[in-house]
């Protein structure tokens, strides 16, 4: 889908 | 060893059956604690994190911390072999490469055992702060089914706004587009059935249909569903399983085109 965004770019290694 | 023991198997079966779609494999962190799992889908948009509390299950016990590397679709094929009545044990030696599964029906007399293949996974675990969202709505977890269920129809993405005036959801496609908006609710006498929303500011966030109506597969778990929202950050999508503990699941908002 365009403009999905990932997760990653929220949530940081723990 | 590890071993725990739940009466009410078909949670456990209800369980696996919301994930296997979204997540092929993950570890089962066991401690003494509980049971967690923490899984993406393989694209990396959302997150699946469950978290069973020690005191949830009948019987619980961990004497070492274990990460079993679980394939979903191969558990689910051993839990469609437990009855729906069946109590289950799960039980796993230090280091093992297996995890047992023992099934017992309601009257005992019945007993079948079948082992799991663990499998070794490299998985890197996220970190969700704990954060105040702009709102938090508790609606029935059918109605939210329904909602997503029926706009996946019609689009691909949906605009969920929060404002006093309620929750909507909206989408459009080839056809044309939808509206659905619930409003602040809490007539009805039953609390599972009421629409309860909490907002500290007026939010709307776009995301994908597809993701929001594959959580829904939770339903069968809770007869409420919580929804938090806050701008620009992922929505979370939180079933409540009974004392046991929750699922939650996180999917990454679209960017508006």
């Amino acid at each position: 889908l365009p403009g999905q965004q990932r997760l990653t770019s929220f949530f940081g290694a723990a | 060893m590890f071993e725990a023991r739940i009466t009410q198997g078909a949670v456990l079966k209800k369980l696996v059956e919301a994930l296997k779609e979204l997540v092929t494999e993950g570890n089962f962190d066991v401690s003494s604690t509980g049971l967690q799992l923490q899984a993406m889908d393989s694209s990396h948009v959302c997150l699946v994190s469950l978290a069973l509390r020690e005191d949830g299950f009948e019987h619980f016990r961990c004497d070492r911390n274990m990460a079993m590397g679980i394939h979903f679709q191969n558990l689910s094929k051993i839990l469609k072999c437990a009855g729906n009545e069946d109590t289950i044990t799960l039980k796993a030696e230090d280091n093992a490469d297996q995890l047992t599964l023992m099934f017992e029906s309601s009257n005992q007399d019945r007993i079948s055992d079948f082992d799991l293949k663990l499998m070794s996974i490299e998985s890197e675990h996220l970190g969700i702060p704990d954060q105040e969202y702009s709102a938090e709505i508790k609606m029935p977890s059918s109605e939210y089914q329904r909602i997503v269920r029926d706009l996946t129809s019609i689009g691909d993405t949906v605009l969920i706004s929060a404002t006093k005036e309620g929750i909507k959801f909206s989408t459009s496609g080839d056809v044309g587009t939808a509206n659905v908006t619930l409003r602040h609710n809490t007539t009805p006498e039953k609390p599972e059935e009421q629409t309860i929303i909490d907002l500290k500011e007026p939010v709307a966030l776009t995301f994908a249909l597809r993701y929001l109506n594959n959580f829904a597969k939770a339903t069968p778990l809770a007869p409420v569903v919580k929804l938090s929202l806050t701008k620009d950050l992922p929505i979370v999508v939180e079933y409540q399983i009974g004392e046991l503990g929750a699922v939650k699941f996180y999917l990454a908002p679209k960017i508006d085109d």
